[in-house]
């Protein structure tokens, strides 16, 4: 699974996910990537993209919570996308991580894996990169 | 909203068991597409195009690395096959757009664009976002060009383990 989320100079958030799904899946299996508020969400506060083992996400409706969590809330982004994935999910039996970023530029990324390929950009237009849960 | 924000942006390649042994060209490999999806990305904002345009162009390097689990280089169904889903949003106004199982369009992710933009649904589904791709112009590609020998392989040993489908996940 991929994922990328993105504020630009108006103050306006995007999110988006693509996936091959779950390996030997059957049945026609949709996991959370293509379901809006599982693995996908963005509003005028917060933009999320998952990555995981989807039937948690979609039961959890993670993204959507991690927005709800902090435009209804008033959580900060880092607490409630960490409290999702790394305390809700894994409650649940699930695991995997996410990116996620708010409105005022704050970034998130959690996950309870061995590692997470991911990467930002931010003003100073340096691109960082990461896989590893120590880096 | 009228503010200029520092543009942002923020990507991910999947998250998983990701071996510290991992080969290390693979690992250099992984590295730089991400890096370029970055920077693609990031050119747009600089410019000031929106948020949307930044997140299609990062997934698009993605997806079009063979070493990601999405477009090229997707993991295969039980069945031999690559099908694909992907959803986009917008925060502004909640527009949003998905596709789920489709196994011919090169980058879903710019189908579920279209979906959002050009279509009164939300989500579309196998044959008939393949027909709603076609009918966008969206590029289209044959199947065989989602296969990869290490996903295939992954596949192969996933058949010989038969612990079940919900015991895998990419």
């Amino acid at each position: 699974t991929v994922g990328a989320v993105a504020l630009d100079r108006r103050g306006y958030l995007a999110a988006g996910t693509s996936t091959g799904g779950m390996n030997d899946k059957r049945w026609g299996r949709v996991g959370d990537s293509a379901i809006i508020g599982a693995g996908t969400y963005a509003d005028a506060h917060c933009a999320v993209s998952g990555t995981g083992w989807g039937e948690f996400y979609i039961r959890a409706m993670a993204a959507h919570t991690i927005c709800m969590k902090v435009s209804t809330l008033n959580e900060s982004l880092q607490r409630a996308a960490t409290d999702v994935i790394n305390r809700d999910i894994p409650a649940m039996g699930g695991s995997g991580g996410a990116i996620a970023l708010d409105a005022s530029g704050t970034i998130a990324m959690p996950f309870n894996t061995d590692g997470m390929y991911r990467g930002w950009i931010t003003a100073d237009g340096i691109p960082h990169v990461a896989i590893y849960a120590d880096e | 909203m009228m503010q200029t924000a520092t543009p942002i942006l923020v990507i991910h390649g999947g998250a998983g068991v990701i071996k510290r042994d991992m080969n290390r060209a693979k690992e250099k490999a992984a590295h730089a597409a991400l890096v370029r999806a970055l920077q693609e990305g990031h050119a747009l904002l600089k410019l000031g195009r929106p948020a949307i345009d930044a997140v299609m162009a990062a997934i698009v390097v993605l997806e079009d690395d063979p070493h990601f689990n999405a477009g090229k280089g997707s993991v295969f169904t039980h069945d031999g096959k690559n099908e694909m889903d992907a959803a986009v949003m917008e925060g502004d106004g909640l527009r949003a757009g998905a596709v789920a199982g489709v196994a011919q369009v090169k980058n879903p992710i710019l189908l579920a664009r279209a979906v959002m933009e050009y279509s009164p649904h939300v989500m579309l589904i196998g044959d008939g976002a393949e027909a709603f791709a076609k009918e966008r112009g969206i590029a289209s590609v044959d199947p065989s060009y989602f296969r990869t020998e290490e996903r295939w392989q992954q596949r192969q040993r996933a058949l010989k383990e038969d612990t079940g489908p919900t015991e895998h996940f990419g």
